[in-house]
């Protein structure tokens, strides 16, 4: 089902017999609005459309829809393709465990939630998890890892007086080897991504902790600054999958078609409330259809 | 002129990405971006002068929030907004201000919610040098703020800052929970809350439209504070939110140390939403 606007757009077409040069751009117009209002960043929103026109106008274009019906299908064909598209979305499992997993993101994304939610999951899943309670900068933050840790049954490593963020990634890994964990999920303090000192911290807690996955985590109501904020993160830590969180609310969440366009990655986790069993994962038609409206 | 942008679709193309990637939203950023090209050499002022007049005649000079006099004493002022978007850390440092200024401020953990909330606020009071009323976890947030409003009176506080728990604006309990509070505060002090601010992440894009029309639906606000100002995020949908809702920008954050607060200058936001 498609957004009111969508639905107008597609409504010019109805009258002709076909899509054709003069009335697609018309009708893509309608569309680019939507998907700006959607927050999806204006670059992808423009290549995302040329692909659409070059099929509406190709060869190879589905017999048998009216032209409204059409364009439609082609648009939410390509963006689920985008989304789907875009690498497998399980996680990476590590042949030796513990596999290592670290968070990152811009501040209050939902990153301290999301690891406790994912170590619930995984303990629900059979495999013992321990987390790492790396942001030694907000206050509160390793109590707040703790307390939702101790909720979903995890050991939560913390550092000990004047032990960095790095060194704590290095012996929580050590540890949680040692002591036979599958997972170890390491938390992250916020930081943005322009802010040099703290991306080269995170490059540091990386090198120490070697992670098998690295999830960029990603609030659903971003706008248009998801798309430089992912390149950088991904060009300083290679991002291996992203976690798209709040998606319980009405943000249409288009900064994630942003965030995958720019990465190559795929979503591999949705945040649907606060609770810790509040994830899920990724559906890619879902999620296309909630972009569109 | 040689100078300016250009005329012609190609110029008014990149201008209207420009304002795009500012989060003004496809409406505005066309309507700017033709305005700026026809203006020629004016071009640029004309559109900073039409993304002032985006704001609520009452929003278009500088805020002068943080050294305005309390309205009573003590004075409230209620935080609220979506989850993450730096109420917590805005209490922390408008305590700060206020303090600096020799005024004795109690902080309320209105967040009975979220694990160590009420513990981050704690370390934000001390840092502040004000004073904090907590109860625990899980006690009704009406009741904080109904305790923290009568212990600033009783004590002969100057500000009353209440922190409430991140809520998205379309969970209906919650916001009926907020409703409460704000109907609770006005018991224990009436005339309080005299300060309603909404707090939007500065890197929130259209959504904060509906954020903005669901909280002034359930409260009436008096401010907006918009942070995260130190990114790279231009939070330009605050504009027509603002106009919108007719409610004026109080405050901006720009980090998150406790002097990272400031008043909101709106030339100053506008000449940064421009290319
Ligand atoms: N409604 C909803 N709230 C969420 C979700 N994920 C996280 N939150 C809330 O968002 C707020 C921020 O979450 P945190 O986990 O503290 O975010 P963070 O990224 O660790 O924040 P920093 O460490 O400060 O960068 C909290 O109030 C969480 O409860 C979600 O999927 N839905
Ligand atoms: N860079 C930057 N970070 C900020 C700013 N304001 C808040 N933050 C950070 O954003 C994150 C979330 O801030 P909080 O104050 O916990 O947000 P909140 O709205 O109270 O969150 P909940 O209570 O969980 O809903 C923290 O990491 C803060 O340090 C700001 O102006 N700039
Ligand atoms: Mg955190
Ligand atoms: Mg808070």
């Amino acid at each position: 089902a498609l957004t009111g606007r969508l639905q107008e757009a597609f409504r010019r077409l109805s009258g002709n017999a076909r899509i054709d040069e003069g009335n697609v751009d018309g009708a893509l117009k309608e569309v680019r609005q939507a998907l700006l209002e959607a927050d999806v960043h204006y670059r992808v929103v423009q290549d995302l459309l040329k692909r659409v026109r070059e099929r509406a106008l190709g060869a190879d274009v589905p017999r048998g829809l009216a032209p409204d019906q059409l364009l439609a299908k082609l648009v939410q064909d390509e963006l689920t393709a985008m989304m789907g598209g875009a690498g497998p979305r399980h996680l990476a499992w590590a042949s030796l465990p513990p596999t290592v997993i670290l968070l990152c993101g811009l501040q209050g994304t939902g990153k301290t939630t999301t690891a406790a939610k994912l170590a619930r999951r995984l303990i629900g899943e059979g495999r013992r998890t321990a987390l790492a309670a790396a942001d030694l900068q907000r206050p509160a933050a390793v109590e707040q890892l703790s307390v939702l840790g101790k909720s979903v049954g995890a050991t939560v490593y913390t550092a000990e007086p004047g032990e960095g963020a790095p060194a704590l990634a290095a012996r929580a890994r050590r540890e949680a080897l040692r002591a036979g964990f599958d997972a170890l999920i390491i938390d992250t303090a916020g930081r943005l991504a322009v802010d040099e000192a703290l991306m080269a911290e995170l490059k540091a807690v990386k090198a120490a902790a070697q992670p098998h996955e690295v999830l960029l985590v990603l609030d659903a109501m971003q706008g248009q600054d998801a798309l430089p904020t992912a390149t950088r993160f991904h060009e300083a830590v290679g991002v291996d999958g992203l976690v798209l969180t709040k998606l319980d609310g009405d943000a249409r969440g288009g900064a994630a078609l942003s965030a995958l366009a720019v990465t190559g990655k795929p979503v591999k986790f949705l945040g649907v409330g606060e609770k810790t069993e509040a994830l899920e994962p990724f559906h890619p038609d879902r999620l296309a259809g909630r972009i569109l409206g | 002129a040689a100078s300016g942008p250009g005329r012609g679709p190609e110029a008014e193309r990149s201008l209207e990405e420009a304002f795009l990637g500012a989060d003004l939203g496809p409406e505005l950023a066309a309507r700017l971006a033709s305005a700026y090209v026809r203006g020629g050499a004016r071009g640029r002022a004309e559109a900073a002068d039409a993304l002032l007049d985006c704001l609520p005649p009452a929003g278009r000079g500088p805020s002068g929030f943080l050294a305005a006099a309390p309205l009573a004493r003590p004075e409230v002022t209620l935080l609220l907004g979506v989850n993450g978007s730096g109420k917590t850390t805005t209490a922390g440092k408008l305590a700060a201000a206020w303090t600096s200024r020799g005024q004795r401020v109690l902080l309320g953990a209105g967040d009975t919610f979220r694990a160590a909330a009420a513990d981050q606020l704690g370390l934000w009071a001390a840092r502040a040098g004000a004073e904090l009323l907590r109860q625990s976890e899980g006690a009704d947030p009406a009741a904080v703020a109904f305790d923290a409003v009568r212990r600033g009176v009783a004590a002969g506080f100057d500000r009353v800052l209440l922190d409430t728990a991140g809520r998205l604006q379309t969970k209906v309990n919650l916001m009926e929970e907020l409703k409460k509070v704000h109907r609770v505060v006005g018991k224990a002090l009436p005339g309080a809350p005299h300060r309603v601010l909404l707090v939007l992440d500065g890197t929130a894009g259209q959504n904060m439209a509906s954020q903005a029309r669901l909280f002034a639906a359930a409260v009436p606000l008096d401010g907006l504070v918009v942070t995260k100002l130190d990114g790279t995020a231009r939070a330009g949908a605050v504009l027509k939110v603002s106009g919108d809702t007719g409610v004026p920008v109080a405050l901006v954050g720009l980090g998150e140390g406790a002097g990272d607060l400031a008043d909101f200058d709106p030339p100053a936001f506008i000449e940064a939403l421009l290319p």
